[in-house]
Order: C-alpha cells, then sequence, then structure tokens
C-alpha cells in the first residue's frame, strides 16, 4: 500500500507541521502537533500546547492532508502560529518548543515526496493483459487496462463492445498475467476477434506482474485426481474438497471443487501451488474449520479417510504445498478496508474476526457472516483503514440492517 | 532497517513569531 515502505517511522510521539485550524487569521497559518494515536493512515493529532486536553484532538489522513516534518514552515516562509484557545497560556514559546521538541522525533524530510511517489503504479490505460474469463473460471481473455486506481485495474475485456464487460482486480493479483502467460502454462485461453484496431494498445511489461516462487516439478509433484481443500473461488467463505484436475507448467494446477464441477471443466480453477489458499487434506479439521464436502455426498458426516477410499484416490503430499506463516501482525478485531472478491470493484469496511496461521477470515461490517471471505494475510486486496480516501476510491460503509438485501 | 533508512540526529529549524532558532530532533533518511 501507499507509504508501506517507509511506515515504521510514523509513530505515537512523532511531531509534524499541520494546518492550525483554530485561528481568527485569514492567512493560512500552521502549528506543531504530536501523533498521538494512529489507526491505518489516520493519525489523531494534538497541538502543542495542550498538554493532557484531549478536548481538540483531531483524526487526519497522512496521506491526503497536508502534513510535515517539523521545520518545513521556517524552510518554505510559512508562519507557525500557536492556536488561538491556548495562546494566552504561555508567554515564551520559543522556550516551550525547544523544551517539548529537543530529542524527539519528527517525519523524514522527504516525507510529502514519498508519499506521491509510493501513489504512483506502472501499469496504464490501453495495456493488455491475461485475466481470468469471470463467466469460465478455466479460461483467460485478454483484457484491456481501462482505469488505475490506488493499483486496482479496470479491466475491460477485450471484445467488449460497450467497454462494460469488466474486471476489478488488484495489479498483483493471482488472476492477471502477461500476454502469452496462458499458453506457455498450457492454460485455456479465449482468443479475442476483435474486429476493430485501437491505436495506443501494448502489452503490459511480464516485469509488471507478481512473481511467483520458482517449483521443481521434476520430482514428488501434484498428480491428476489427488485430492486436496481448497478455498472455493465461486464462494470464498467456504473451503471445499476439491482434486487437482490438471497439472499445468511453472507449478500452476486446475482444481476443481468436488460436487460442484461442470462436466466440460470450466469452473475449473487455476491455482499455483504455491498459493495460500490451498491447503492439504486435514487441514480444516486440525484448525477447527467447517470443510465444505462434495455436494450431495449422501454419507454425512464427512470423513476424509471413507471419502478416499471411496473415491479410489490419493491425497496430495502434505509436503507440497505452503507451509510459510509470515509474521502479519493481524489480530482478530482489528477492522480493516477489503475487496469484496465476489464483487470485486467494491471496497468495504470489514472485520477480522478469526486467523488461522496466514489465513484471515475478513466479515463485511452490517452483513451476514455467510458472506464472509478468506482471504491470505499477504492479499493485495486488503488495505488499512484510510485507504480508500488517499487513493480517492469509493469506501462501501458498513451495511444497514434495512438495505442487506 | 529493512527499507534502508536510519534515524539520525537532525538541526531542525523552526520560526515563531517570537524568532527563528534550532532544535535537535531526530528524523529517518536513507542510508548512504
Amino acid at each position: 500500500v501507499p507509504m508501506g515502505l517507509f511506515w515504521g517511522d510514523i509513530a505515537e510521539g512523532v511531531r509534524v507541521e499541520v494546518l492550525n485550524s483554530d485561528t481568527n487569521l485569514s492567512t493560512k497559518v500552521y502549528w506543531i502537533a504530536e501523533i498521538v494515536r494512529l489507526a491505518g493512515f489516520k493519525a489523531l493529532l494534538r497541538y502543542e500546547g495542550f498538554d493532557n486536553d484531549s478536548s481538540h484532538d483531531f483524526w487526519c489522513n497522512l496521506g491526503v492532508k497536508e502534513i510535515h516534518p517539523v521545520g518545513w514552515c521556517a524552510s518554505n516562509g510559512k508562519p507557525l502560529v500557536p492556536p488561538k484557545s491556548i495562546q494566552h497560556k504561555c508567554s515564551n514559546w520559543k522556550a516551550f518548543l525547544v523544551k517539548r521538541l529537543t530529542g524527539v522525533k519528527t517525519l523524514p524530510h522527504d516525507f510529502s515526496k514519498r508519499v506521491q511517489e509510493s501513489t504512483q503504479y506502472p501499469f496504464t490505460k490501453l495495456m493488455r493483459v491475461e485475466v481470468v474469463d469471470k463467466t469460465h473460471l478455466c479460461r483467460t481473455r485478454v483484457a484491456l487496462v481501462e482505469q488505475v486506481i490506488g493499483g486496482r485495474l479496470r479491466l475491460v475485456y477485450e471484445e467488449s463492445q460497450d467497454g462494460s464487460d469488466d474486471f476489478w482486480c488488484h495489479m498483483y493479483s493471482p488472476l492477471i498475467h502477461s500476454i502469452g502467460w496462458s499458453r506457455s502454462i498450457g492454460h485455456r485461453f479465449k482468443r479475442s476477434e476483435v474486429s476493430k484496431k485501437i491505436e495506443g494498445l501494448i502489452d503490459a511489461p511480464s516485469q509488471l506482474f507478481l512473481k511467483v516462487k520458482d517449483v521443481d516439478q521434476s520430482g514428488d509433484w501434484f498428480k491428476d485426481g489427488m485430492k486436496l481443500e481448497a478455498i472455493d473461488p465461486l464462494n470464498l467463505s467456504a473451503i471445499c474438497v476439491a482434486t487437482v484436475r490438471k497439472v499445468l507448467a511453472d507449478g500452476y494446477l486446475m482444481i476443481g471443487i468436488d460436487g460442484s464441477e461442470a462436466a466440460d471443466g470450466s469452473d475449473w480453477f487455476c491455482y499455483h501451488s504455491t498459493s495460500p489458499s490451498i491447503f492439504p487434506v486435514g487441514f480444516c479439521e486440525i484448525n477447527n474449520i467447517e470443510l465444505t464436502p462434495p455436494r450431495g455426498y449422501n454419507k454425512p458426516p464427512f470423513k476424509w479417510f471413507d471419502y478416499l477410499r471411496e473415491t479410489c484416490s490419493i491425497a496430495a503430499p502434505v509436503k507440497l504445498f505452503n507451509k510459510e506463516v509470515p509474521n502479519h501482525g493481524f489480530r482478530e478485531g482489528m477492522k480493516l478496508e477489503a475487496v469484496d472478491l465476489m464483487e470485486p470493484r467494491l471496497v468495504c469496511v470489514a472485520t477480522i474476526t478469526r486467523i488461522v496461521h496466514r489465513l484471515l477470515r475478513i466479515h463485511f461490517d452490517g452483513w451476514e457472516d455467510e458472506y464472509d471471505q478468506w482471504v491470505d494475510c499477504e492479499s493485495p486486496d486488503l488495505y488499512p483503514v484510510g485507504w480508500c480516501q488517499v487513493t480517492g476510491y469509493q469506501l462501501q460503509p458498513p451495511a444497514a440492517q434495512s438495505t442487506r438485501e | 532497517e529493512a527499507t534502508g533508512r536510519k534515524w539520525e540526529q537532525k538541526q531542525v529549524q523552526i520560526k515563531t513569531l517570537e524568532g527563528e532558532f534550532s532544535v535537535t530532533m531526530w528524523a529517518s533518511d536513507d542510508k548512504k
């Protein structure tokens, strides 16, 4: 996210120069404030001189508002004037500020430049990419970048006549790839039959896309028919019984959800073998997660041992799965802004309700639990509070009881 | 450390209606 790489420089106690809104002066004046609390991109600020008085504290988005390091006003000829509510409290502001500020932290001198730079993205309009076909998950299609907001791309499928057949995803989504990717790994691809040529089209360079880890497929590897557990791409609330349907090149796998597969495999879905959305048999049981059995399974309760025997299949070896758990720092109850991956143009107010290793259960505030989604802690679809304000993206507020339908 | 930045002491100029002065504060900067 923007500012992510230098967020460690920002903490409670850091002093900044910010507009002074407690003044009768007609010109813009500034004053020094302390960050007393952080919540996502938002900081609760208290002007110097208010001591323990929180009555004038104010929230400000560090990626949006004019926030400067201490010293910026002097360098830029801007006046530092104490707020009028406390002007009378001190007869020597110079001595007061020297005492308050000596030895404390301020922002880096290039803070504004870094904020600006961190909101630039390499994708531009009219770049061509390969993206999953939202109506046939088993194949990709060519789409054009139509819009870029905060690293999120609005892609329009190349054949769309009126530009309305679109798909939103983050530029680091595992659902988009450079042109030629499908052919290189053996993935199904729907060729576009485009009648008119658009000027200015370019294929997005491959270095712009998410890199996946190299894997060694030469030894023990996934094989067709092996069973596993996988997040259902059509219902991200559920982890389901699934099967490896086809082994592709470069570590990619086509996965089918048992009991709900179309006969022609049109709803198989491509996951990389290192994907945090696929798990070895038994993952749900070990972690006390309800595993969704195959639709129509008529011998509940579902038992893997019996099912493997009944289907004459074997479980994919545990050693082939991604077992890395980043020290992510997420905690249950934390609020964030999260993409509704069933409607990926929407970024919503959400809460983390459960954490299983690297997997987060995301609850969309105001909605029933059945709409919760399992999301990886490193997903590019999770954002700190205030991200929508920083990027100019519309935030979906919590659903009101009456509008849930 | 991971971001390639480090904290350094800096002389910071402040200019109020009472005049200009400097204080020593900490600010992070790119590692040279």
